[in-house]
């Protein structure tokens, strides 16, 4: 997990799709990027934004794609 | 309600702040999300 | 120039206050701190949502501390 933490964080100059993020499979990354939220590095910046706050995060994260509880924490 | 969602951004903040609800910059794309924390507390 | 890029990329698991951003002075932080981008990071994630665009992140930048030209580029 930590790795994956790793790697989200990393991301700011990468240029993957949001479906790379593990736990945004193709029905939430299609919400996500619906919305805006095309790429990894966007849903970073709003990661930074809600000053890095899992739950804040979280709970934006069911609002915008609908994920569950799991698929948000991953 | 109608009242928040034509607040400021700087409204909203204050507000947050009132309500003791964590929050970062109220930005387009954290408004709502903050505006349904709101409601919840208000509520 | 592009090392303070670097820097400023780096930053998502970084605490630096918002002016150890290069061109963000005492009193564009105070601005900016007052909007709620008190960390760098909080900035960098704007940066992201706005899609890396450089012109919108100035433009923005100008509009939320009243930056100049100048210090927005920086």
């Amino acid at each position: 997990t930590s790795q994956k933490h790793r790697d989200f964080v990393a991301e700011p100059m990468g240029d993957k799709p949001v479906t790379a993020l593990s736990g945004i499979g193709e029905a939430l990354g299609k919400k996500l990027e619906e919305q805006g939220f095309d790429k990894a590095f966007v849903v970073l910046g709003q990661f930074l934004l809600l000053r890095k706050d899992r739950e804040l995060f979280a709970e934006w994260l069911k609002d915008a794609s609908g994920a569950n509880a799991r698929q948000a924490g991953a | 309600m109608a009242t928040l969602s034509s607040k400021s951004n700087q409204e909203l903040s204050q507000l947050l702040d009132e309500y003791g609800i964590k929050h970062g910059p109220v930005v387009g794309s954290t408004r709502s999300l903050y505006e349904k924390k709101l409601r919840d507390a208000m509520a």
